[in-house]
């Protein structure tokens, strides 16, 4: 079951190890940064997107005008797997309500769901376009499943499954973090 | 089938993107560090570890004493799924064989494995041990198919199946490295 294993890779591989630094990098980014973005704690989460297409741009202003890219967080590395301080960042955007005025967080894609899209276009890979909606949804159910038993990660995350398609999928996510 | 697509996603997220940079990377390193390391050609490629145990230590000097970090290649930067300029990078070891020579080359673990690895450690993946190591098997089969029929990756990698536990397999691949 592919969603099945791109959410545990996506939990073992990336959110397990970087959601319990969260805290530290944020604090760290406040402090040199002296500025007024992130101050609430409860905007100390990313926010990580789960469009049903699967479609997955690499730029988020591909998507909506009103968020627009602000700054990333200082880097994280570690060892991995042979690759020596392998680097891991986030990045935060400013997202634009109604009113135009700006509210900062950080946002990414699963990125794992790139991985069905290009499998659904290569009939080497044995799926289809039709099995990748149910596949997003298994990816989006055991993800979310994984992340509520992970005390390291409570807090730390906020899933948005953007259940549409491309572009009234896009408009909405702003209108749900603007109410944050 | 978990291991089916985690070889998919290792090619589409990682190896399709980083393999054919590879040449690029390589030269541009040479040209800096004017060093005699990677002098031939016929070492510009990653040599991909995949042992069967799915066991991949962080460090490789963990599994061999043969083998020692040397440096990692130049950085590139490629913004993905939001998170603007995503780093990749490879790590350069030196190999030593019998006679004590060191043998430099590109040496790095199959991540996904980790999760493989975690998730038949974790009851609630149904996915146990005894699935793994058939999974092991059904990665590296699928990845080499892939990797066969992608022209951008010609002659850039190079898998090695480690088929045994964990201490004899790390004994097998300096020999292998060092012959070449
Ligand atoms: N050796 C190595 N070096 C890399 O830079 C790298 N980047 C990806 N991969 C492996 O390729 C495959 C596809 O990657 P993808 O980005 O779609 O999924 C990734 C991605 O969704 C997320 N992730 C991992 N590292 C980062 C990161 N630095 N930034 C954002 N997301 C990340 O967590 C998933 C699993 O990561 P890994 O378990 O490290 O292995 C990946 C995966 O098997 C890498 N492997």
């Amino acid at each position: 079951n592919v969603a099945h294993g791109l959410a545990w890779s996506f939990y073992v591989g990336y959110l397990k190890l970087v959601l319990p630094k969260l805290q530290t990098s944020i604090e760290s980014y406040r402090c040199q940064q002296k500025n007024n973005i992130l101050v609430h704690r409860d905007s100390w989460k990313i926010y990580i997107l789960v469009p049903v297409s699967a479609y997955i741009p690499d730029q988020l202003e591909d998507m909506d005008q009103r968020i627009t890219f602000y700054d990333n967080l200082n880097e994280t590395t570690m060892d991995r797997a042979g690759v020596r301080s392998r680097v891991y960042k986030h990045s935060m955007y400013a997202v634009y309500d109604s009113q135009k005025r700006p509210h900062y967080c950080l946002v990414e894609y699963a990125t794992p769901l790139q991985t069905l899209f290009q499998m659904s276009h290569d009939s080497s890979a044995g799926f289809g376009v039709e099995d990748r909606y149910q596949q997003v949804l298994v990816f989006h159910q055991t993800l979310k499943n994984i992340l509520e038993d992970s005390t390291e990660c409570r807090n730390r995350y906020q899933l948005i499954l953007l259940d549409d398609g491309c572009d009234q999928a896009a408009k909405k996510d702003p209108h749900f973090l603007s109410k944050e």
